[in-house]
Order: structure tokens, then sequence, then C-alpha cells
């Protein structure tokens, strides 16, 4: 019999890439890129919800806006890209 | 297309930028040259021109930086994000930031530039055959001194084409050493190191001292990227140690295994379980020049693009054949609109031109008393205006000339003086050859030495020594001419040849000794491959093509322009 191998992550010494359940990256990088927060006219910060943050930051990417954290969300979120926000703070 | 809030844009067209310092990651040379390519995706659809400045505050400032790197925004490591940039504006704003954890390259892979060798500083060929054998990286077989060299072509057993690969045995780059190789061992702080090292620095950057005693002599550079090394972890530098064991299990190749984001990595050390030296592998890395593209997109006001095919889209994908993309250049356009006046003038073919060939001294309706040889042009419809580009620009008796063809002319020195000629260069020194590839008056003895090809003759007056051989002048075989003769004091003359210079002692007719060196060592900032370089009016000029990039005293270049309307005043 096969018995699935429990895959094992270690912690590697001086490694700057910090290991994020999916949650933890989509909630990171909606904050990052401007998504999450947004600076209301009154001057007062106010925070989106994630779902709304999410179909936002789809519309952005050309993603179907499903306003769940689905695979071609957090695929999209892993790819490489540039490191000025989105949505303007 | 987005532009940032308040259209926040230049107020002026010609734009400066500077390369504040390098990755170790590519040839300071590919690095300019990808920057400058990704300031010519803009500049070809709108008004703008970009000038380097090599000291000084530029509107556009670049730089290279890890994780903290002394602005609000932190890098993450190895890939996430890749660079980022700030909208127009004094200060900070305008600047473009590249992080240094990432693997740059061209985005097909490590990139390869030799130096010496035989092979004029061409990219490695991997793979390449040597002595039967196939070598996809650089490799220190066939030698004895541990340099790594590569083939410039597929085969070095046929063609025998080769250079050196980076490598701190060779050179470094930065620092305060003019690009001396490592010394090993040196002392930092009373410890000796073998290698180069992070120790004492907090960006993470590779260095070493170029004497043994750094505590002492303070000489240090930062050591180049050799292309087998692992980037990031905590071994920086240094190459995969192939087998390796981890958790207890032997290892022949990269592998993901132990991280949960699937990159690859391999232990540099033959045990990862008793050392913990590790490193990312090396793989494709990611086009400096399209992300600078991008990055300077924002530099000039425009914000990201929902296009996925738009160079402003967030997201970084490699094309092989870059255009910009009309969602690019409507936004560029709607800042500061398109591009005006007439293109530089395409190069004329040379047919416009007559060859030597068909200027046979006998049909030309000009005089030919010994006694005014010089000065009553040939055909006044041969223009100066259409040389694309001369064989040799050089100043002689105070007024600059330019060759091309058989043919010169003279731009007296006073002001607002006309261009004159052209005149037959047959005429003045009549046993030139036709293409005169450098020339140098020498301002003690007013000899004229002219160069073509492997030879070389001297002028005294109509008095002519020569042809003779370059190899008589103390230069290598392997130089095939001299393309550029620069006078550095009285009885000194430097003459350019491919990417080296070497200083000639005029008077005992000797290459010094510490010759050859790299033109971009100690002239910064120009083009290595330049094919004239001289002095005039206390700047010294290197000409590519039809522009040329001027260096004042301090060896700054203040200027770049074009010979046509700068020089020959078209």
């Amino acid at each position: 019999w096969s018995i699935p191998l429990k895959p094992i992550f270690v912690t590697f010494p001086g490694d700057t890439i910090k290991q994020m359940t999916d949650m933890e990256l989509a909630e990171d990088y909606l904050k990052k890129f401007g998504y999450m927060q947004t600076l209301q006219r009154s001057g007062f910060q106010s925070m989106v919800s994630t779902e709304k943050a999410l179909k936002r930051m789809q519309r952005q990417m050309g993603l179907e806006e499903t306003g769940q954290l689905d695979q071609p969300t957090l695929d999209a979120m892993r790819r490489p890209r540039c490191g000025v926000p989105d949505v303007a703070n | 297309y987005k532009t940032f809030d308040g259209d926040l844009k230049w107020d002026h067209n010609d734009i400066t930028y500077r390369i504040i310092n390098y990755s170790p990651d590519m040839e300071s040379s590919l690095i300019d040259d990808a920057f400058a390519r990704a300031f010519k995706v803009w500049s070809d659809v709108t008004p703008l021109t970009f000038t380097r400045l090599l000291d000084g505050t530029a509107d556009i400032m670049i730089s290279f930086g890890k994780l903290d790197h002394g602005d609000p925004y932190p890098f993450d490591g190895k890939d996430g994000l890749l660079a980022h940039a700030y909208p127009p504006g004094e200060g900070l704003q305008g600047d473009a930031h590249f992080d240094d954890d990432e693997h740059w390259t061209l985005g097909t892979g490590t990139v390869v530039k030799t130096r010496y060798g035989n092979a004029d500083g061409a990219l490695c060929h991997f793979p390449f055959i040597f002595e039967g054998k196939s070598y996809t990286t650089c490799t220190t077989e066939g030698r004895t001194d541990n340099l790594p060299w590569c083939g410039t072509t597929a085969d070095y057993d046929k063609d025998k084409k080769y250079g050196f690969c980076p490598s701190e045995l060779l050179y470094t780059f930065g620092g305060n050493a003019g690009g001396a190789e490592c010394v090993f061992p040196f002392v930092f702080q009373g410890k000796e190191y073998d290698s180069c090292t992070t120790e004492g620095r907090s960006d993470g950057y590779r260095w070493c001292a170029t004497t043994d005693n750094f505590d002492r002599d303070v000489k240090y550079g930062f050591c180049p990227s050799r292309e087998t090394a692992v980037i990031g972890g905590n071994s920086e530098g240094e190459p995969c140690h192939f087998p390796f064991v981890f958790q207890g299990k032997s290892y022949d190749s990269c592998t993901s295994e132990g991280r949960g984001d699937g990159k690859l990595w391999c232990s540099t050390t033959d045990d990862y379980d008793d050392d913990q030296k590790w490193g990312f592998c090396p793989d494709q890395g990611y086009s400096l020049f399209l992300v600078a593209a991008h990055e300077f997109g924002h530099a000039l006001g425009l914000d990201h693009s929902s296009i996925r095919e738009a160079l402003m889209y967030p997201m970084y994908s490699y094309v092989e054949d870059f255009s910009l993309h009309e969602d690019d250049v409507e936004g560029i356009q709607y800042l500061y609109g398109r591009k005006t006046g007439p293109d530089p003038t395409p190069p004329q073919p040379t047919t416009d031109y007559p060859d030597t060939d068909d200027t046979d001294a006998t049909e030309e309706p000009e005089p030919t008393e010994p006694s005014t040889p010089t000065t009553t042009p040939v055909d006044p419809t041969i223009d100066a205006c259409k040389v694309p580009k001369f064989d040799t620009i050089t100043v002689i008796e105070g007024e600059l000339h330019f060759f091309k063809d058989g043919h010169y002319w003279k731009m007296p020195s006073k002001q607002n003086g006309e261009l004159m000629g052209p005149f037959s260069i047959s005429k003045r020194w009549p046993h030139l050859p036709a293409v005169i590839d450098s020339a140098f008056e020498d301002l003690l003895t007013k000899k004229m030495y002219f160069f073509s090809g492997p030879q070389f003759w001297v002028y005294t007056g109509q008095n002519v020594h020569g042809p003779r051989s370059l190899e008589k002048l103390g230069l290598p075989s392997s130089v095939q001419k001299v393309e550029g003769a620069l006078q550095r004091g009285k009885g000194k003359v430097l003459l350019f040849s491919g990417e080296n210079f070497w200083r000639l002692d005029v008077k005992a007719q000797k290459i010094d000794r510490g010759y050859p060196r790299y033109t971009d060592s100690v002239f910064g900032g120009v083009p290595n491959d330049a094919h004239d370089v001289f002095q005039y009016k206390g700047h010294i000029y290197f000409c590519r093509d039809r522009f040329y990039w001027r260096m004042n005293s301090r060896r700054q270049v203040d200027r770049v322009g074009y010979v046509k309307y700068d020089l020959l005043k078209c």
C-alpha cells in the first residue's frame, strides 16, 4: 500500500521569504496593494470587506469577479509583480 | 491606462537619469544597456529625451537594493515584489528601485558576458564543446589558475573563441579599487577571509578586499556573481554542491523538498543537515529591460493598467519581441503628447558617397600643386552632413578633422567657423589608404600618426615613415586596428581598440607597462565600442555611429549629442 507522504517543511536559516497560509497571503496582498484599505474623502480610514477587496483585485487583474479566494486569484497573488500599489492611498 | 492622481508628470521633456549602483547578476555594460533600451521604449513615442548623469541629482535615480533599502517600502526576498518606482517629482519621487534578491537577466537565464580571451567580450555560448565534452556553465577545466571560462561559439574545439566568466579572481565592481580583482586571503577587522563575504555590511552584498589587508589599505570592491551561484539563502554567491544530503537523503539536483512554496534550492556544502548552508537555484530570472521599462513608466507618471498585455499591467511576464502596447502609448501620450519633429536622419546608403575607386585623383577637378595640397575641396556636392559615420575624427593643428573614405573635412577652430571640404586624403598625405581608423598629432614633435587596419604611418610635414605594423609599437598581434587616440599630456597617447586601451610612450615608441586596461574601467558611461575617440577643446569625445558622448576633465559624461548637429553644425 502506498501511504501518502506528508511533506516536511523546514525553516531555512536566512530565508527572507515568509511561509504564509493562503489566507495570510491574501490579506497581506490586498493590504499591500491598496485593495483592503481605502482612505475615505472625510479623512478617516475604513476597512473594506475582504470580499469587496477581492472583487476589486479580480477586476483589476482581469479575473472572474467571484469575491472568493479561488485558485486563479491565489495564483495571481503568487505571481511576481511590481511593488507599486494598484489602488492609490 | 491610468495616470496618478492629479496627472503627475515632469514639467520638462529633457529627463535625466543616474544609475547609483549595479547588480552583481549582470555585467555593468549590460545593465546600462538594459536601462537605456527601457528609456528608449518611452522616448520613441513621446517628445521626451533621456540623458544619463554620472553624478549629482538626476530626475530618475536608479538603484538596486534588498529588503529594507532606505525607503518605506521594503522588498521581500526572491520573487514576489520585483521593483517599484515613484511618480514624477522632487526627491525620492521619480526614482526607481530594483530588488537585488531577484535574479536579474535578460529574461532567459543567466547572461554571461566574457572579458579578456579572444572573443572581444562576447557572451558565453551554452552549451559549448571543449575537448569533445559539452559544457552548460563556465568551467575551470583546462586551466591551472582556477579562472572560469567559456566558449563564445558552440564549438570551442573548432572555433577556438573564448573569454573569461565573471569571477572575483578577475575583477570587482563598485567599491573604491577601480575594479581590481580580489586578493585572498585578506584581513578584515583582524580576521582572515578566503572568499567574498557579506560581513560588515547590512545590505547583503558580497565584497572583498583588493589588497591583503583591508584594515590597513581600505581598498575593496563588490564580487560579481558567478553564473552557477545560488541566489539568496545564506550562501549567496556560492555554487550548489552536488550531491548533497538533506534530511538523510542524497540529492543530485536542485529540489523543492522542505519548502512549501515550490521554489528550487540546493545546499552549498555536501551536507545540509550538518552545515545548513543553502540558496535558491539560478533560474530564467527576470528581464531587467522589461521590468525597467515598466518602472520607468511609473517614473514618468503612468499608474497600473488593467489590460493584461500592456507594459503597465502590474504582473511580470516575459515576452521575447517586446513592443509597446497601444494602451501604454495612449497613456504616455496623454501626459506628454506625441513625438514631434523629424526622426533622426536614417543612415544614408554608401552609394550616396563616392567610393575611393571612383575618386581617382586624375579625374578630380582639383589642383595638384604641392604648395596647395590641402585647401581645395574635391567636390562640394559630397556632403559631410550626409555621412552617417566617419572613419575617424581628430584634431590637427587645433582644427577638428573628419575623415571618410578617402576624403576629409575640417572645422576651423574660430567661433562660427564653417565646415570646409571635402578634401582628398591622397593629395595631402599621398601614402595613406582611403580608410583611416584613427589619427593623432604628437604635441611635442607635431608629427602626424595615422592608423589603418594593422598598420600605421608617421608624417613629418610631407615626409612619411611607414607603413609599419602595430606590433612595432608594442601592441599585441590580436589588435587589428586602433580606433581612437587620446593625448594624455606631452609624449603619452592612449590608443583604443575594442574594449581596451593602451598607453603609448610616443618618444620611446613603446606601450607602457600595466596596459591594456578596460575602457569602461576608466571612462565610465561611454560606449565601450566607440569607433572614434579624440580630445577637443578640453573635452574627450567618444563616438558611436552618429552620436557622441562628451566627457569633461573630471571624467563625467556631461553631454550626449549628434556629431552632425553639434560638431559639424549641419
